[in-house]
């Protein structure tokens, strides 16, 4: 992970941010990317459990639609909602080519955005939100032959 | 003898050896003492030994479910004075209370008066 | 993509959040 991290800190992947069919906007891969690779490191403003919750409903009344609170661990969430970098762009899918995991830099945990299996150019990249199950549903457009129907 | 709880605090704050101060950074954070009360009138105090400059201290009575990564007074578990401009706080409100604050030096009294026949 | 999210900040890095005295109050005399 560390060699990985190390190598796309110093030639990020080359991804474009345009118009998504699945919702909006989203992150496309601009150059071929193989399995199991490091794609983006989904940036923000790390913050207490109990400041996201507050933030989210701060979010909701204000009529911020989706959340880009992303949970590290018990301890701590990335939230892109104001400041991070493009990864908060990338859409939701059910059958993503990504995925996200957490991994451990110099004692600080982080949240990456691995290739799933081979990208090509102009693939738009997706990865599971794995929302935890909530009463208010969100429709998810992923659009897919599996999608669930919700994202949450 | 009443001391500060190292089992019922927010793990990021410095309890002193004795036990009986405690030290807190960044965002708020609560600690409990290690005996609770149920009935009858009951008063503690404690006294501000450090205090910097934009640091703050909320301290009162909290129930058991109160939750110590918030100040007390956040929930409905908890009635906490502020040192910053003197405001008492309940369920995340705060409401006047004393014309000006506390701080370095100053010692605080708190008291709770609960029904004898606490159930 | 900055005219899509206009007050969005690009960050390179995570960044600690400062928190702020006030930020558990719902009101505050």
């Amino acid at each position: 992970d560390l060699l990985k991290f190390n190598q796309l800190k110093f030639r990020k992947k080359q991804l474009k941010f345009a118009r998504s069919g699945i919702h909006d906007w989203g992150l496309f891969a601009m150059e071929d990317i193989a399995a199991d690779e490091m794609v983006i490191e989904y940036v923000g403003q790390r913050i207490r459990p109990l400041i996201a919750d507050i933030r989210e409903k701060q979010y909701e009344t204000i009529g911020i639609g989706s959340s880009y609170l992303f949970r590290i661990d018990s301890e701590s969430i990335i939230d892109a909602t104001k400041c991070g970098n493009l990864a908060r762009f990338i859409n939701h899918s059910c059958n993503p080519n990504c995925y996200a995991k957490i991994i451990t830099v110099d004692g600080v945990k982080k949240i990456v955005i691995y290739s799933k299996q081979p990208i090509a150019v102009n693939e738009e990249i997706t990865y599971d939100y794995k929302f935890p199950i909530e009463e208010d549903k969100i429709s998810c457009l992923c659009g897919t032959p599996n999608c669930r129907g919700t994202l949450n | 003898q009443v001391m500060l709880a190292l089992h019922d605090r927010a793990t990021q704050l410095k309890v002193t050896e004795g036990r009986t101060a405690v030290t807190g950074d960044k965002g708020y954070a609560s600690i409990r003492a290690t005996h609770f009360v149920s009935r009858g009138t009951w008063y503690y105090e404690a006294t501000i030994t450090e205090m910097a400059e934009n640091a703050a201290t909320r301290i009162g009575f909290a129930q058991a479910l109160a939750n110590l990564q918030a100040p007390i007074g956040f929930d409905k578990f908890g009635y906490s004075w502020r040192s910053r401009k003197g405001t008492k706080f309940h369920d995340s409100r705060g409401l006047h209370y004393s014309d000006e604050g506390y701080g370095k030096g100053d010692t605080l009294g708190f008291l709770i008066h609960l029904p004898v026949e606490a159930t | 993509w900055t005219s899509f999210a206009p007050e969005f900040k690009e960050l390179d890095e995570n960044v600690e959040y400062d928190e702020d005295e006030g930020d558990f109050d719902e009101m505050d005399e």
